[in-house]
């Protein structure tokens, strides 16, 4: 028996947004820490793992681990329907092929409920080694978003290159170049609004922007993205979630032959 | 050129 009862419903709302273009379906796993997932692409180029900690749900009730495989258009689909205020419940009994999603309005008077078929998911668990990073940044995920946004009208590439004096990011398309540099800034009057660069070496890697792109969708999730890299290793770009928990996405960096 | 390795390439399956 699982029964998963989570007042700010907006957030699993978001975190379909953020994922439900990258990858199409995925288990979900339930365990006494928390709702998980970890997926990759189609391309296997790319890796999500989320984590909403069992402490940020109302009621967490999850009897023995459990892994349930979700269309994740489909679940996007149903989750659409919740209203933004909605306290949202996930259902599910031993040995189900469905999952029942409940949205309760903040004055209880609508309740509804959705039942979703599951699927049988062959999926690959990577074990993502602790690793040191070269190089922390962490600023503003609108400005992150921007800066991706922007560079992807002109490449389909984005050098990202950390010094002490600031992040750069880059790209060379057909029409041109262009530089954006954030420079570190944390004398700002909002936390939320500051660059800060942890560097113990600096560190340049190129990334498809595309999957950059598809990262940023994440946005809505948290004011702050943290940008961790090291040299020929996966960049992790991660939205932590307020008091749950996180969405990190993973992207190999492109390798020059 | 450059060339788009997979994410498996840097972590392995358990």
């Amino acid at each position: 028996m699982l029964e998963l009862r989570l007042v700010q419903g907006s957030l699993l709302k978001k975190v379909l947004e953020a994922i439900k273009d990258l990858v199409n379906d995925a288990n979900f796993d339930c365990s006494a820490t928390g709702f998980s997932l970890q997926a990759m692409d189609s391309s296997h180029v790319a890796l999500v793992a989320l984590l909403l900690r069992s402490e940020g749900f109302e009621h967490y009730r999850c009897d023995r681990n459990l892994s349930m495989g979700m269309n994740l258009g489909n679940m996007a689909k149903m989750l659409k329907c919740a209203g933004n205020d909605d306290i949202i419940t996930l259902k599910a009994d031993d040995g189900s092929d469905t999952v029942t999603f409940m949205f309760e309005s903040p004055t209880q008077d609508k309740i509804s409920d959705f039942e979703m078929k599951l699927m049988d998911i062959d999926s690959e668990h990577l074990g993502i080694p602790e690793a040191e990073y070269h190089a922390i940044v962490r600023m503003p995920s609108s400005e992150f978003g921007r800066i991706c946004k922007d560079l992807s009208s002109i490449g389909d590439t984005v050098v990202i290159s950390v010094t002490k004096e600031g992040v750069k990011f880059s790209t060379r398309g057909d029409i041109g170049t262009a530089n954006i540099v954030c420079r570190q800034n944390n004398t700002v009057d909002k936390p939320e609004e500051a660059t800060i660069i942890e560097m113990t070496e600096p560190v340049s890697l190129t990334f498809a922007l595309r999957y950059m792109n598809s990262f940023t969708k994440a946005t809505p999730l948290s004011s702050i993205v943290t940008l961790s890299l090291s040299s020929d290793l996966p960049v992790v770009v991660e939205y932590k979630i307020a008091e749950m928990g996180y969405i990190r996405f993973y992207l190999a960096p492109k390798i020059e032959e | 050129g450059s060339k788009q390795p997979t994410i498996t390439r840097f972590f392995s399956k358990v």
